[in-house]
């Protein structure tokens, strides 16, 4: 179950508040993926009691505090959410995984759930296996609302942090690339990595955080209630 | 040379230059939920003011009764609450009429003290539970941890890295962050605290959607 709490002493009214954290929420804890479970208590809320003596912000009063206001909140959300990515359970891999060039923010978000969702792709990255074709067909059933085009589908593995030297580019429009074996490996040693796929469809795009799945995970859940 | 650092080491909140927001106080404590004494299994965190609120919950159709409780605080209250109450070790969830007034009855406890310790009428408890579905909750320690709560509220670290503690179930560390910016012209701060690391892929939404 995930669960969270926010409190600021900034002054927002109620209404304010709640669109501030829906958007919030949709760009960080609604992009996160342990084990693709969704709890019956997830709850994240917040609480705005305005003791900073700051002026009470509003979307429509104060827009361009509002939207500082919300980013600010967008950006915190998004540490606290990456936290329990981190620590899931049995994890000893994170993932950034971004989808660009969709033609929609939805269509990307559902993309990049459903890589980070695929039970293959979270053992391939356990094991350090360059395991593209995963990742492929994950972005292949994921059924986004429009035709994916395989032959504008682009996908790289990022070392991270950025060390200077390239993406490691495993399929580009389609066509597979000739994949330096002992650079994938090297990228997928490292904790943290990331994975960028391009549609070649339009302009928007979406992140998640995942992690891998371990053996850890099955002794963890398998006696739970006990 | 040196073992390497566990997770709870590397991503440990650093106290140093954080800045929790004026006007809350926080705290943790075991009332008995979890069976290992040593483990904090409540959490209370309040305002000395109305707040406004807001909440993103499950959409899941099991709701478990905590979310339930928490959707009617903030619909009772327009957007206005006070305090927050969690534990952690049972999830309240799948238990039925009696998991409700359970629920509920975590709510109006908070409440109860907050209508006497201050002249503020203003009350409205968020409630919050997580762990084993399926099972009720000791709701006598909850309520009775309630009380013993507000002996030790407060505002220093130690009291909200508490509060984060009671939040964990499976967790390897608390999660607790602070930030601060400007905003009009003031600086206003952030707590936050998150708990999570299995059953997670959530997609909520709005109290009203």
């Amino acid at each position: 179950t995930l669960l969270g709490m926010i409190a600021t002493d900034a002054a927002v009214t109620p209404a304010s508040l709640q669109d501030a954290l829906t958007y919030a929420v949709d760009r960080s804890f609604n992009s996160i993926s342990v084990d693709g479970d969704m709890s019956t208590n997830d709850t994240i809320v917040v609480l705005a009691n305005g003791a900073s003596g700051s002026v009470e912000i509003s979307e429509k009063a104060t827009p361009d505090e509002y939207i500082k206001f919300r980013d600010q909140l967008t950006d915190f959300a998004a540490e606290l959410a990456q936290l329990v990515v981190r620590d899931g359970e049995g994890a000893e891999k994170f993932v950034k995984i971004t989808v660009k060039g969709s033609p929609t923010y939805e269509a990307a978000h559902k993309i990049a759930s459903t890589i980070s969702t695929s039970a293959l792709v979270k053992c391939a990255l356990h094991g350090e296996d360059a395991n593209w074709g995963r990742i492929l067909c994950a972005v292949g059933y994921s059924n986004p609302g429009f035709d994916i085009d395989p032959t504008k589908v682009t996908v790289s593995f990022v070392p991270v942090p950025v060390d200077g030297s390239a993406e490691l580019k495993l399929l580009v429009n389609g066509e597979p690339e000739h994949v330096d074996e002992a650079r994938a490996s090297e990228i997928l040693k490292s904790e943290d990595l990331a994975i960028q796929v391009d549609l070649g469809l339009g302009d928007e795009s979406a992140t998640y955080w995942t992690c891998d799945f371990s053996h850890e995970y099955i002794s963890i859940n398998a006696d739970y209630r006990s | 040379s040196s073992a390497p650092q566990s997770k709870a080491q590397r991503f440990a909140f650093d106290p140093t230059a954080a800045k929790f927001p004026l006007g809350f106080v926080a705290t943790g404590l075991h009332c008995g939920v979890k069976k290992d004494p040593s483990r904090l299994d409540l959490g209370v965190i309040i305002s000395d003011r109305p707040c406004s609120a807001a909440g993103t919950f499950t959409r899941n159709a099991f709701v478990a009764a905590p979310v339930v409780v928490s959707k009617e605080v903030l619909a009772k209250g327009r957007g206005i609450a006070r305090g927050l109450v969690v534990n952690s070790g049972c999830a309240n969830a799948v238990t039925g009429s009696q998991g409700l007034k359970d629920a509920r009855a975590m709510s109006d406890q908070l409440d109860s003290f907050l209508c006497e310790s201050n002249s503020s009428s203003a009350t409205g408890t968020l409630v919050m539970s997580t762990g084993v579905i399926g099972q009720l909750l000791p709701i006598k320690k909850i309520l009775s941890g309630i009380t013993s709560s507000t002996a030790t509220l407060g505002s220093t670290h130690s009291a909200w890295l508490d509060a984060a503690k009671a939040f964990m179930t499976t967790d390897t560390f608390p999660k607790l962050r602070t930030r601060s910016f400007e905003l009009g012209g003031k600086e206003v701060r952030m707590v936050g605290i998150d708990k999570g690391a299995g059953m997670i892929h959530p997609n909520m939404g709005p109290p009203h959607a």
